[in-house]
């Protein structure tokens, strides 16, 4: 766990007198291991590792703080390390932005990602919640690929009842700007486009998103992320948000026991903010982002 | 000494950053430096071809598990069962694995076993009608169990060469579900003696350290015969399979390559090793 990486990084600095090059790699040797394994990208771990670094060897390390008495004592090498690996995976982290822009007349939200992520399912799960808000959303099926990925959106409406849009015969774009005429006509005043699952490199079906973001001009797109991916996480994010100008991140399956490093990734290299955890498979189970949850996931 | 050599630092820097971008993960790359330090003299140690080409070879052969061609197995019917995390490409999968068994003169009948989900049935039900195949779906009312023991014994029935029983996803953190799926199994095996004959894993490439976990739990609760790579078409290289592989002695079977049925091919080791170091 990367708990026991820090925690193997303080015993190794621990009597040590001041900080110098040669123990601040040692110690950052057992942290790097414990972040790659929780699937946090090398890149970040790389820039994470030399931030603390600097951090470190830059540091006067006579520093004084207020112990609990209020009395000033001298910080030790080791404390200064641990405040600084502390400060710097904080930064990764935050700052929180949960809120999802509501767009008079018509909220509008996009569902994008890699297949299988688990979009539609977060799809209901969005209305659900914007229900909960008082606005009345209108789930839009313009996944025109997947067998039987309509059906599913309509199941998931029918178990909220909620209305779902779709015609059959038009392209997504299309669908998605019909669906906001649809969604004033009967008076819904919000909109959660479904799309398909793509590849950040298929250029077709990118640019089918740049179309629909194009024609519909959404507020809210969200990537929705796998909480069990790799090291593409920041390929695949990267990719989405160069095209689209993500609004933010739904991290999905985190009922599960992957670590989400890839959370801390995507964040980092996009500046985007994580914005919903995914957290079970009914539609109930949808929570706004909070730090302290996915950095104690993290460290394991 | 041999324990005292090291590969050249310029070497791992390079080498190093590929295999753990690939999903390898920090361990098994680690195994694969030293048992690449043991093998090769100090002078092939400074070389980087060399060392590359050994590393290469290492993991050809941790990932060349030997294991039965699906569609020349002779059980009659041959039974197989599909499993993993909800996502990964089980239901697209087993219309694809349907298709090159048609394609091979062979009767298939699938079992709509994800009783569970939203339009799950409905989707397989698509596939089957694509692959040429009967579907089997449940009553109103059964359970994944009842169903796959219906579907294997429609199967034999139609005098089908294969059964592919469908589940829903599911994550292996879950006692019920994974117990739903050991009842399955054994459900199945009284619908036919020696059912299952294969229980597949379905893996997206693009999972991270989690999924050599998700591997051991599955095989665990159900004894395993292979891994199905999904979404071998993106960019993620799936390099977690090399730990599934040297770990559990798992082979990898099929690999999915895209959406449309046509895209299922037969895991080729020397490809795999390729495509890390592309
Ligand atoms: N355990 C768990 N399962 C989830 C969660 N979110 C989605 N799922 C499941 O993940 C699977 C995939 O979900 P979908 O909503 O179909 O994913 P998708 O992104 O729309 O898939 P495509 O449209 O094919 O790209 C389904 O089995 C969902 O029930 C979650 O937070 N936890
Ligand atoms: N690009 C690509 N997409 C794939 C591949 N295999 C499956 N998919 C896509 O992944 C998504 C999920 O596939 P499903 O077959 O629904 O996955 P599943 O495991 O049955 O999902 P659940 O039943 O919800 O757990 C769909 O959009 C598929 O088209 C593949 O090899 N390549
Ligand atoms: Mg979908
Ligand atoms: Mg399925």
């Amino acid at each position: 766990t990367v708990t026991r990486g820090f925690k193997n990084a303080r015993l190794k600095l621990q009597g040590k007198a001041e900080l110098n090059s040669e123990l601040v790699d040692e110690a950052l040797k057992d942290i790097r291991v414990s972040l790659l394994e929780a699937d946090v990208d090398l890149g970040v771990v790389k820039s994470f590792m030399d931030r603390v670094r600097d951090k470190s060897l830059g540091q006067v390390v006579g520093l004084e703080v207020k112990d609990g008495h209020g009395k000033r004592v001298k910080l030790s090498p080791q404390d200064r390390f641990n405040g600084i690996c502390h400060e710097e995976l904080e930064a990764l982290m935050g700052p929180v932005d949960t809120s999802i822009t509501v767009q008079k007349p018509l909220t509008k939200v996009m569902m994008v990602g890699l297949q299988g992520s688990g979009k539609t399912t977060t799809a209901g799960k969005l209305a659900r919640w914007l229900d909960g808000k008082k606005l009345r959303p209108l789930l839009v099926a313009a996944d025109i690929y997947r067998p039987a990925a309509v059906d599913q959106l309509r199941a998931l409406g029918d178990k909220l009842q909620m209305p779902v849009f779709h015609e059959p015969g038009l392209k997504p774009p299309e669908l998605c700007e019909k669906a906001m005429a649809v969604a004033r006509e009967t008076g819904r005043n919000a909109v959660i486009f479904d799309t398909a699952g793509r590849l950040a490199i298929d250029e077709e079906l990118m640019r089918e998103l740049e179309d629909i973001k194009a024609r519909t001009k959404p507020d809210n797109i969200f990537l929705v992320v796998d909480s069990m991916i790799g090291q593409d996480a920041v390929r695949t994010a990267a990719e989405f948000n160069r095209r689209l100008d993500l609004t933010g991140f739904i991290m999905t399956k985190l009922d599960g026991d992957a670590r989400g490093g890839a959370a801390l990734s995507i964040k980092e290299v996009t500046g985007k903010p994580i914005k919903f955890l995914g957290v079970g498979e009914t539609l109930d189970k949808l929570e706004e982002f909070r730090p302290q949850g996915l950095a104690s996931r993290i460290l394991g | 000494l041999s324990g005292t050599r090291e590969i050249d630092e310029k070497i791992v820097d390079e080498l190093e950053p590929l295999l753990i971008q690939a999903d390898v993960g920090v361990k098994t790359t680690q195994k694969l430096m030293d048992l690449v330090r043991q093998r090769l003299s100090s002078k092939e140690l400074s070389s980087a071809e060399k060392v590359r080409d050994a590393i290469r070879d290492e993991i050809l052969r941790m990932v060349s598990v030997p294991a039965p061609v699906m569609e020349e197995r002779t059980e009659r019917p041959c039974v197989v069962m599909v499993v993993g995390v909800n996502g990964a490409g089980k239901t697209t999968t087993i219309g694809k694995l349907a298709h090159r068994l048609r394609q091979r003169g062979h009767t298939v009948v699938l079992g709509a076993g994800d009783t569970f989900r939203a339009a799950a049935v409905e989707q397989l039900r698509v596939w089957g009608d694509r692959a040429g195949c009967v579907t089997v779906e449940g009553k109103e009312g059964q359970d994944s169990a009842a169903v796959l023991f219906d579907s294997v014994k429609k199967g034999k029935e139609e005098g089908a060469a294969f059964i592919l029983g469908d589940t829903a996803g599911r994550l292996h953190t879950k006692v019920n579900l994974m117990e739903e799926l050991k009842k399955v199994r054994r459900v199945m095996a009284k619908a036919h003696e020696g059912a299952p004959h294969e229980v597949l894993l379905v893996l997206d490439a693009t999972t991270g350290q989690n999924a050599l976990i998700q591997a051991e739990q599955f095989n665990q609760a159900l004894e395993l015969s292979g891994v199905i790579l999904t979404k071998v078409d993106g960019t993620a290289k799936g390099g977690v399979i090399i730990a599934i592989c040297d770990q559990l002695k798992l082979p990898v079977r099929f690999v999915g390559v895209g959406e449309k049925l046509s895209d299922l091919r037969p895991f080729d080791p020397a490809a795999f090793v390729d495509g890390l170091f592309a």
